[in-house]
């Protein structure tokens, strides 16, 4: 089971988007797809139409119970093939529930064993912020997509995260997580400025830089508040078929070393 | 002297871009302004032209360290009338080394009475977190103003957030943080969806909604790059008019109780 981990300490730079769009897109091309919602805010779990706050089985649950393995807490979605481990505010009190514990940082990585042959790939929607769920999740991870929103501050927490993904590297072998590719988000083409960015983002980073980009469109901010995937939400749309050719790269490439 | 933060837990809502432009615009008119940079991403300090790499007095020091006065810290900037107390990375210390002591919250608070009678208002950027710092911020200010992203998600964290300021305010006498106003930020006529989720705001705060908002644009995010204000970066620009607009509502407005 390949593991994505969807990465970024920027608030708001398009990871959820990502991943519940990533994920709906890999399942439609037929792949089996676990989506994990590993951040507090649930916005993943929101943007399948559940109500985080009325679910009484969460990650979280999985995460802090030994007893509890992860199937106890899968939920089906309104898109074939994709299955979605969903999370509350709960969540929040993981980082201090877990601090103590040995292995501390490899416990997601433990939970998703038992799934490992139900599903073709997991996804991780991560958390704003670098601390234990987010080091939970790289160390899960085969490979990791980093949106990056198309603004001054683009590059910003980039080295730190990289650096973040070598030390897992040496230290927790066989761990194999590698940057798989930074996605640029929110772009405009029609500004020199946007353009300019990404340009330097591309010059920078090379091969690193996934080819497809997603644009700024109102359909991708409508779809949470509808409980659907922009597959399901507007499958004709330029952002569906965006994701859909991000899922072709995504199958198609080996991650960069 | 009236001391301001810019504060919401979300990443990327326009703290920054407000506070700086807030500010600015304030200053234009003549008041006599004190910016605080108090996110160790130190965006407010790269706004107007600084590296925050290369400082090696900021806000942190005069935070930390008893024997340095605030005054110490601060630099002028492109913008007559306007000073700034910069940040960076060094402010992510903080949170750990000011947790032990007594009074922890009230710290910002004591350092700013120093500069109380040298400027008319104080703005403080807080940073996309609602821990020690933000909590200091809070209980040094006179009034809030709360960016809020024209999303999904608009309303979250708000509850929050108020229910921190009426804990400040019961608790920290004779603190009397008032929210000021929600800033609707990011904001885009064109769209149904977006026009929607401001008609659910204004219906569900009423007057706390500034009557100003702040459109997106792509000059509001070019400005930084140029290390300058909106109202020096292009000062005909709608974008101007808007945090000038926004300067006389808070001139004019008693905080909401
Ligand atoms: N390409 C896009 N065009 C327009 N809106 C978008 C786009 N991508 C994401 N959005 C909207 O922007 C907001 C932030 O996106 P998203 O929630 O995916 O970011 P995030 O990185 O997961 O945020 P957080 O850090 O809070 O978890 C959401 O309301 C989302 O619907
Ligand atoms: N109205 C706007 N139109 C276009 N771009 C904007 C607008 N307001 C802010 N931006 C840009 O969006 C990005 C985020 O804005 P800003 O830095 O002000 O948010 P923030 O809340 O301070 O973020 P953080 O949580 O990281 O501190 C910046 O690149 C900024 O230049
Ligand atoms: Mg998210
Ligand atoms: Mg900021």
């Amino acid at each position: 089971m390949r593991i994505i981990a969807i990465t970024n300490q920027k608030g708001g730079c398009g990871k959820t988007t990502t991943a519940v769009n990533l994920a709906a897109a890999l399942a439609e091309k037929g792949k089996k797809v676990l989506i994990v919602d590993f951040d507090p805010q649930g916005h993943t779990t929101l943007g399948f139409g559940y109500n985080p706050e009325t679910l009484d089985k969460t990650i979280h649950h999985a995460l802090t119970n030994p007893q509890i393995p992860i199937t106890k807490v899968i939920l089906s979605t309104n898109t074939e093939g994709l299955n979605l481990a969903p999370s509350n505010v709960l969540l929040s009190g993981a980082e201090i529930e877990l601090s103590g514990l040995i292995g501390k940082e490899a416990i997601l990585s433990e939970k998703l064993r038992i799934v490992k042959d139900q599903y073709d790939i997991c996804v991780i929607d991560c958390p704003p912020s670098a601390g234990l769920l987010t080091l939970n999740a790289l160390v899960a991870s085969t490979d990791v997509i980093v949106p990056v929103q198309v603004n001054y501050y683009a590059m910003e927490g980039l080295k730190q995260l990289f650096e973040t993904a070598n030390v897992i590297r040496a230290h927790f072998h066989p761990c194999s997580v590698r940057i798989l590719g930074l996605l640029l988000t929110f772009v405009e083409d029609r500004t020199i400025f946007c353009r300019q960015i990404q340009q330097q983002m591309r010059e920078f980073f090379g091969d690193m830089v996934f080819q497809t980009v997603i644009h700024r469109t109102v359909r991708l901010a409508e779809a949470p508040s509808a409980g659907e995937s922009i597959m399901m939400y507007a499958t004709e749309s330029k952002a569906a078929a965006e994701y859909r050719a991000l899922a072709d790269e995504v199958l198609n490439s080996r991650p960069s070393t």
